[in-house]
């Protein structure tokens, strides 16, 4: 499983959170206008928050954020 | 599997309780207005509850809550 | 496998019951109107009962309770 | 594979029946109108029989008993 | 995989057979008009024989019988 | 998988053949008019063999007989 | 996988192959016509041969012989 | 995985090549018009050569030889 | 997973390429017009090249090559 | 799981990011326009980020990019 | 899973890149105009680049270059 976030402006961010008992933050990921970040869900990961105008593509469909 | 989150106002949180014979609050996610959080079901997360105005994107369809 | 429930009234109760020879109530959860609960059957989750008013989203469909 | 069964009048009854070389009721549940009874084939339950008016939602659809 | 049997009549049998080496009844259920009857294949259990005014549900359609 | 035989006269019979090198009658089930026979594939029974007026539902569709 | 026959005349014949370095007939099935064999590839079987009028119902639809 | 060729003419041919390091014959199939044959890909065949008029019903369609 | 290979003309050629650090020819096999070749991939063969005019039939649909 | 990246310019840029705690570039890969990229997410790379004008296709569907 | 590369000019180039830390060419295929190439992504290989003008055809659709 992964997910696909296209930049819409500058500075959007990804975060990708930790999988277990705890829910830090372990990476946080900026993107230009235009850009595309493609990540699975990994034995790291099992949460993400994405800040800033973007369209997210998911298996429930594209999102607009921001 | 994985559920959508979309924030359509400040405020709206997301809560992981546990898996196993408690069931727990383990940790509560809080979202701006536009912001989106994509969580899976873990070993530790069986359950999910939402409060405040969202739309969650599941495998059964977009609910809007709040 | 997931249900989703969404509470179209305040005092909806979704009740996990116990996995195994017994039958038994193991955990309750109350919510309040436009609140959305989200649970997976579990190792320790063979069957749920909802009572109150609300909507529930499950793989045959979307049932209206109360 | 889990049922859902919506009961459309007071003293609904769902009762399950035990897995392996015996066939005996091991767990019986009464439902409310409006209530809502969701659950799994498991390790303890390989048949359900259900009395009373009810809609049935199972994978070969939706079926109206009593 | 599981089957569904909605008895049209008082009266309506399910049998369960053996799976294995040898072919016997081990479980004769009776249902009345309106009860209805859902079971699994299992490791006890690889052919059932209905009998009696009903309306079998399986994968392969909905079937009247009687 | 299972196939499911529905009689359309008295007297159907379905016939099961062994699994392994040897090809063998090890069952035969006599059906009369409107009852219904569903059985699985399984470790003893690889191939069926169906005499007299029915209808057999399959993976491959509806087959009149007889 | 299975595959269905139906016999459209007397004398239709099902063979088995054998499965493994050779190839040699280990079984051969006859059926009068309206009959109907069912038989799964095994262990033993990886290859089948049909002769006569028949119906032959298959993965790849429904196929008339003979 | 198996594949049906229905012969359109007398001498038709299927044969069977090895699995492995090398590729040779190891069982040549001939069909009369009309007879049919149906054969999986096995630990011992992982390429087969069809020759003369037939018919050849695969996963990718059905497609006429010679 | 196979694919089929149909021969427009004469001379059309498949060949299968090694599996592993190394990619050489291991097989080559010639078709005659009307010929078929049906192949999967296997622990020997993770490539081929197809030569000549012909139909080849793939999980991505039909192509003609040469 | 692959992805498809068509340069529509040159210097459009591929980078892989490493799989487990650490998010780190590992390769970066610069296309000339009209070139194509097929990249699996594998043990080394669990994300992947694009810049400059391109089509991605995703199993989401097809993005352009910069 | 494979892909398939026709090409539409002499000196189409597909490059196989190596699976692990390192990401380097293995391997280099000439195709000749109308020529096909038909390869899978393997324990060696887990990224593809594909030079000149050409059809490549993927679980994502069709895809022109060059
Ligand atoms: N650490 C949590 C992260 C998480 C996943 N899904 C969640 C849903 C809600 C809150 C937290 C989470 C876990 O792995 O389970
Ligand atoms: N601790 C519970 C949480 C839970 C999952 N699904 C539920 C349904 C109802 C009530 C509680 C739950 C479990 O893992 O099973
Ligand atoms: N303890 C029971 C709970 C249950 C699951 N499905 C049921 C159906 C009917 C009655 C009880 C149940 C079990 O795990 O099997
Ligand atoms: N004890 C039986 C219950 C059962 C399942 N399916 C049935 C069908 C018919 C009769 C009984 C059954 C078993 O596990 O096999
Ligand atoms: N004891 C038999 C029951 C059976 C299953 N499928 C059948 C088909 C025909 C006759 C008998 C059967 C078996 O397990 O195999
Ligand atoms: N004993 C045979 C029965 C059989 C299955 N499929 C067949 C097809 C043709 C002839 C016989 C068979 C076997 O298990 O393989
Ligand atoms: N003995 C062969 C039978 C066979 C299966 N598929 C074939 C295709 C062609 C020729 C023979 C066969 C095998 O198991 O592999
Ligand atoms: N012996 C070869 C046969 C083969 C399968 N697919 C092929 C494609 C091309 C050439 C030969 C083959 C193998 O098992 O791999
Ligand atoms: N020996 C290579 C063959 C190969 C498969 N797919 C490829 C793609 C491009 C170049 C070579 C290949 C391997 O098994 O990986
Ligand atoms: N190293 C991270 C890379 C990653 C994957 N998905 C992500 C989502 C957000 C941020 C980082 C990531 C991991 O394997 O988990
Ligand atoms: N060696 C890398 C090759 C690779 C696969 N996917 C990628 C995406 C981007 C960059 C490199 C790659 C790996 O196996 O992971």
């Amino acid at each position: 499983d992964y997910i696909v976030v296209k930049a819409m402006e500058n500075g959007v961010t990804i975060v990708g959170l930790t999988r277990g008992k705890d829910t830090k933050f372990h990476h946080s990921e900026k993107l230009d206008k235009g850009e595309l970040w493609i990540a699975q869900f990994t034995e790291n990961t099992s949460a993400m928050k994405i800040r800033g105008h973007a369209i997210v593509y998911t298996k429930h469909g594209e999102i607009s954020t921001g």
